[in-house]
């Protein structure tokens, strides 16, 4: 099984 | 005073239709450069970035930056009630609480008018950090419609594998598996036609299908899409609106448990 990552680990709040 | 007419509502139609399958609701951001929307899915897994630039329109007034808070459930309702040919016109007044949306018939003996009330949304604007992709893919928007809309049906998730040979799309489940594999075309008649791969590194990546179907609702916006790839960062998925602008879809990959 493969887990979703989220989006926010890479991107960076402005 | 913000005004934008657009001479066929069918492009602001595929526009949401775009956009409305995975977000609810989004804020319009618009300057005198043109309309920008970006927002993350619900689970936060996927962001929408729109832009729509002011020359695109064939007429475009903005006189104060104005952020519109929409409900795109609502903003589907409206848009049905438009024919494809009809001019439509979005207008607010600086500091509203309400959009306006004209339609027009190509004889001008039609003309509806639908207020929207707008929505206070808590913006959360994320910084999508510069990124030298290792593998660039073009390839018809419908092919990859397709690919995406096959394998659903064998697995949740799909592999993307490029090499400098090609592109593979695997998936595999209860029912078994299946790949497609995409060669690079060597000539072709339309440009539109054309599958290219510009690849410094070899990339293979887990997405998950939901939200490349999700993505493929762009469609018909544009005759060709764009994958941008590269190992454990997310893959963006761009569609250019011919004249007007681009959708771009950011996908955080699936990683091993």
């Amino acid at each position: 099984m493969s887990k979703q990552q989220s989006l926010k680990s890479f991107f960076n709040r402005t | 005073m913000f005004e934008a007419r657009l001479n066929a509502a069918t492009t602001l139609k595929k526009v949401l239709d775009a956009i409305k399958d995975l977000l609810n609701e989004a804020t319009f951001d618009c300057s005198d450069a043109g309309i920008q929307l970006q927002a993350m899915d619900n689970s936060h897994v996927s962001l929408v970035s729109l832009t729509l630039r002011s020359d695109g329109f064939d007429k475009f007034r903005c006189d104060r930056n104005l952020s519109m808070g929409m409900n795109l459930g609502s903003m589907s309702k409206i848009l049905k009630c438009a024919n494809n040919e009809d001019t439509v016109t979005m207008k607010a007044q600086d500091n509203a609480d309400t959009v306006t949306f004209m339609f027009e018939s190509q004889n001008h003996e039609k003309v509806s008018d639908y207020e929207m009330k707008l929505m206070n949304l808590d913006q959360e604007h994320l910084g999508i950090p510069e990124t030298d992709y290792s593998c660039v893919v073009r390839m018809p928007a419908m092919e990859f419609a397709r690919i995406c809309r096959d394998l659903s049906q064998f697995g949740e998730s799909v592999i993307i594998c490029c090499t400098k040979e090609g592109v593979k799309f695997s998936a595999s489940g209860d029912v078994g598996s299946a790949n497609i594999k995409l060669a690079q075309t060597s000539s072709v008649d339309k440009e539109e036609e054309a599958v290219t791969i510009e690849m410094q590194e070899p990339v293979s990546l887990t997405f998950a299908c939901r939200y490349l179907n999700a993505f493929t609702k762009a469609t018909p916006l544009s005759n060709q899409v764009q994958l941008s790839m590269s190992a454990d960062v997310p893959l963006v998925v761009e569609y250019r609106i011919p004249d007007l602008g681009h959708i771009r879809y950011y996908l955080a990959p699936k990683i091993e448990e």
